[in-house]
């Protein structure tokens, strides 16, 4: 970062619009009227190795940054975390761990992110 | 993450926002990229959400998320959320949870998923967002169909606060909120000051000049976009537009 003109540099963005359609993400249909297990398994289908391949990572991410015993403490108590979650997420989380492959645990730990490191 | 309410003189209101995550997750010091933040770009997805064959919101999610981040109901409103740090933050939440079994409060991204299946205009969704019993604190951004209809409610786990586009007086009201992870309250920090460039280039552009467009260039504008950002999204209630874009800042650019 030492090519950055000095720590406050900026300059106000004025052609990066419209952007690339090559950039746009793609779209995907979620029916809220198929059973919550059945959900997520198109798009799982087709996401879920990749899925897998960021879980693992940021498993081990976390384990280094807030050490074996907080690291532990939490996926340990993640079976009890998924089944006490309000209808219909854990059964959505179920029907997301079945087409993609990865453990209950890690697909709860994926949706609970947020509260578990806002610190 | 930064978001952006802009309202053009019309009262016509579009809302954008960078998704910004991945920090002190893994430092790729050879490609020099958030390595969580790389992983989530192939990861983010639009959805459609449909329900009785017609569709209820769209969203931009990563695949394997059942809450909402970033969302639009068409005539209704758009939101997004950005994530606040706190000492006692979601950590209290969860503890109390796990070992008091204390479920009367909501998780973040569940509740913003019910807001955006069940609340049936913008005031219904504001309520919710502002007086439920949260697991952590948070930032919502809301934008609705009518002019001046656009707030940042900032939220501790059981209070809030809310700046609103008409929270000035009268005559001096707001044409646009820009929200960056700081309350509007506070000075931003000076290492991580995203709000004073986003403001200065609304201020620079004019409100004559707010559209869909004027945002997606200050969310480009570095530091506001920054190797944290996985995706840029824009949107508008009453068309029920949403589009996200997956982003990458070359060097040189700021790591968060």
């Amino acid at each position: 970062f030492s090519v950055l003109v000095g720590p406050f540099y900026w300059k106000c963005e004025k052609t990066a619009y419209p952007p690339a359609e090559s950039d746009l993400v793609p779209t995907f249909e979620v029916d809220l009227d198929l059973p919550p297990l059945q959900r997520w398994a198109p798009l799982m289908r087709v996401k879920g190795p990749k899925l897998i391949t960021l879980v693992d990572d940021v498993k081990e991410l976390i384990h280094s940054v807030v050490g074996e015993k907080i690291f532990n403490t939490i996926m340990s108590n993640l079976p009890k975390v998924a089944t006490s979650l309000p209808y219909p997420f854990y059964e959505e989380m179920v029907g997301i761990a079945t087409f993609s492959g990865m453990p209950l645990s890690l697909v709860t730990l994926y949706n609970i992110f947020y509260e578990a490191f806002t610190l | 993450c930064t978001s952006i309410i802009a309202q053009d003189p019309e009262g016509h209101l579009y809302h954008g926002r960078n998704l910004d995550t991945g920090l002190f997750l893994g430092w790729d010091a050879k490609n020099h990229t958030w390595k969580v933040a790389e992983k989530l770009r192939p990861l983010t997805v639009q959805l459609d959400w449909k329900k009785n064959g017609t569709t209820l919101f769209r969203s931009i999610n990563f695949a394997g998320y059942v809450g909402v981040l970033t969302a639009v109901k068409k005539d209704k409103f758009t939101f997004s959320l950005d994530k606040r740090f706190a000492l006692n933050g979601g950590y209290m939440g969860l503890l109390e949870w796990i070992l008091f079994n204390d479920y009367k409060q909501s998780w973040v991204a569940f509740l913003t998923r019910e807001v955006m299946e069940e609340a049936a205009n913008y005031d219904e969704a504001q309520a919710k967002l502002s007086k439920t019993r949260l697991l952590a604190p948070v930032y919502f951004i809301l934008g609705g169909i009518k002019p001046y209809q656009g707030c940042v409610i900032t939220r501790d786990r059981d209070n809030f606060n809310m700046l609103s586009l008409d929270s000035k007086s009268i005559d001096s009201k707001l044409w646009f909120l820009v929200q960056t992870n700081y309350d509007h309250w506070k000075t931003p920090p000076f290492f991580d000051d995203r709000r004073t460039p986003a403001t200065k280039c609304l201020n620079q552009a004019g409100q004559k000049n707010a559209s869909l467009g004027l945002i997606y260039n200050v969310l480009s504008t570095k530091p506001v976009l920054n190797k944290e950002t996985v995706y840029t999204s824009l949107m508008e209630a009453t068309s029920g537009q949403l589009q996200g874009w997956i982003r990458s800042c070359p060097d040189p650019c700021w790591p968060w």
